[in-house]
C-alpha cells in the first residue's frame, strides 16, 4: 500500500491511498495478474455509515469485510492503514486469541470504532496508538487542521512511533508504504522514493486530490497488486475511490 | 521506462481517472448503524455475493494447493465458527449476517474478516 497526507499552502488537508493486497496469493500465469487481487476488485465497495440517516462515517472497503481500512469522518478527520510484517506478527496475536489471551483488539475492528465513535483527531490518535492489538500496523491518519497528520507505526502492544506533518520543518506531507519510516525499505520493494520524487516534483503550491491521483498513478506506486486508489478531502467531507488496473510493463508489487 | 522494475516518469493528467490505469468507478451502499447489525449488510452482500464467493474460491483453491486432503478448509469450515462468539459485538453478528446473505459458510466469512492478522506473519 501508499498512503499520504499533504497539507497546500491553504492549509488543507488531502489523504490519498493504493491499497495493494494479495501478494503470493497464486499468480495467474495467463492474465499477469494475481489471483486474490483481480478478485478482490470486484468487491471494492464506498459505503456511507449512517445513524438517523446523518452520516456518522465513510469508507471504502471490500464487500463482506466489517472492519476498516480506508475512511473519512466528515469535518473532523481521516483515516487508513497499511500493512506493517514483523516477526512478531497476527498469527501470534490470533493464537493467543485462541488461548484466551484477549487484551488485544483486531485491527480493522480498532479503525471502525475510532472512526465510529472519535471524536477528533486527537481523540482518533490517542486511540490508534495506546490500544493493544493483534497485530503491527501503520495508521496514517489526518485531521482537519493545518500539522495535522501523521504515520502512527504500530506494534501489537505499542507505538513505536508517530512521525507528524511539520511545515516549519519543511514537511508539507507524510507518505508511508509498508517499511519503517526511519530505515530504508527494502531494495526489491521500493516504491517509497518514486512516491516522494513524484510529490516533491508536484510541490505543495500544486497539491490536489487530481496531484495526489498523478502520483498514485506513477508505476510502481501503480502496481500489480493495487485494487482501488482513494482520495479524501477532510473539509470537504468528500471521499472518492476507483477501481485500478496496471497494465503491462507493471512491477508485480 | 519498461526494464524492470518498471519505474516511470512521474504521471501528470491522470485525473479525472481514465485510460488503461482506470477499471471503472466505485458504487456506494449505505449501511444503516440504526438496524440490527445482521442486517445491516443484507444490501451490499445481496449484490455481491457472487464475487464474493468467487473470491473465498480462490483462497480456497490456493489453501487447498498447499494441503490437498482439504483438512484446512476443514478446518475453517468447522473451527474457525467457534472464535465468533468470542468476537467483540457488533462484529460477530454482522458477520452472521453477512453469511446469511451470501451463503457462504460462517467459517469463510470469518477467514476473510481476519485476513489481515494472519498475513502479517
Amino acid at each position: 500500500c501508499t498512503s499520504l497526507i499533504a497539507e497546500d499552502t491553504s492549509g488543507n488537508l488531502y489523504h490519498g491511498r493504493n491499497l495493494d493486497f494479495g501478494l503470493f496469493l497464486g499468480w495467474d500465469m495467463k492474465n499477469k495478474s494475481w489471483a486474490v487481487t483481480e478478485r478482490l476488485r470486484p468487491l471494492v465497495v464506498n459505503l456511507d455509515f449512517q445513524r438517523n440517516k446523518k452520516t456518522i462515517f465513510k469508507s471504502t472497503n471490500f464487500a463482506g469485510y466489517v472492519g476498516m481500512l480506508t475512511g473519512i469522518k466528515p469535518n473532523t478527520f481521516t483515516l487508513t492503514m497499511n500493512e506493517r510484517f514483523s516477526l512478531d506478527g497476527g498469527f501470534i496475536g490470533i493464537l493467543e486469541w485462541i488461548l484466551g489471551r484477549r487484551d488485544g483488539v483486531w485491527m480493522s475492528f480498532l479503525t471502525r470504532s475510532v472512526l465510529e465513535n472519535a471524536t477528533n483527531y486527537d481523540d482518533a490518535k490517542n486511540q490508534l496508538s495506546k490500544t493493544k492489538m493483534l497485530a503491527p500496523a501503520y495508521f496514517i491518519l489526518g485531521g482537519n487542521k493545518s500539522g495535522q497528520g501523521c504515520v502512527i507505526t504500530r506494534s501489537r502492544r505499542a507505538s513505536l512511533d508517530i512521525w507528524e506533518i511539520d511545515l516549519e520543518k519543511g514537511r508539507w506531507y507524510v507518505l508511508e508504504t509498508n517499511y519503517d519510516h526511519w530505515k530504508k525499505p527494502l531494495f526489491l520493494d521500493d516504491r517509497r522514493t518514486p512516491a516522494m520524487k513524484c510529490m516533491n516534483q508536484t510541490t505543495q503550491a500544486k497539491i490536489a486530490p487530481a496531484t495526489i491521483y498523478n502520483v498514485l498513478s506513477t508505476k510502481p506506486v501503480l502496481n500489480k497488486l493495487t485494487t482501488y486508489t482513494t482520495l479524501m478531502d477532510v473539509s470537504k467531507g468528500k471521499l472518492e475511490s476507483y477501481i485500478r488496473e496496471c497494465p503491462d510493463p507493471c512491477m508485480p508489487w | 521506462q519498461f526494464v524492470p522494475p518498471y519505474t516511470e516518469d512521474c504521471r501528470s493528467g491522470m485525473y479525472p481517472p481514465n485510460g488503461p490505469t482506470f477499471r471503472g468507478n466505485v458504487t456506494w451502499y449505505t449501511i444503516n448503524l440504526d438496524l440490527p447489525p445482521r442486517q445491516r449488510w443484507t444490501q451490499a452482500i445481496s449484490d455481491k455475493k457472487t464475487e464474493l464467493g468467487a473470491m473465498i474460491q480462490v483462497i480456497k483453491d490456493f489453501a487447498n494447493a498447499f494441503v490437498p486432503s482439504g483438512k484446512l478448509i476443514e478446518l475453517v469450515d468447522k473451527d474457525l465458527p467457534l472464535i465468533l462468539d468470542t468476537l467483540p459485538s457488533p462484529f460477530n453478528e454482522e458477520m452472521k449476517g453477512i453469511a446469511d446473505a451470501s451463503g457462504l459458510p460462517l467459517g469463510e466469512v470469518i477467514l476473510f474478516n481476519v485476513f489481515y492478522e494472519v498475513f502479517t506473519a
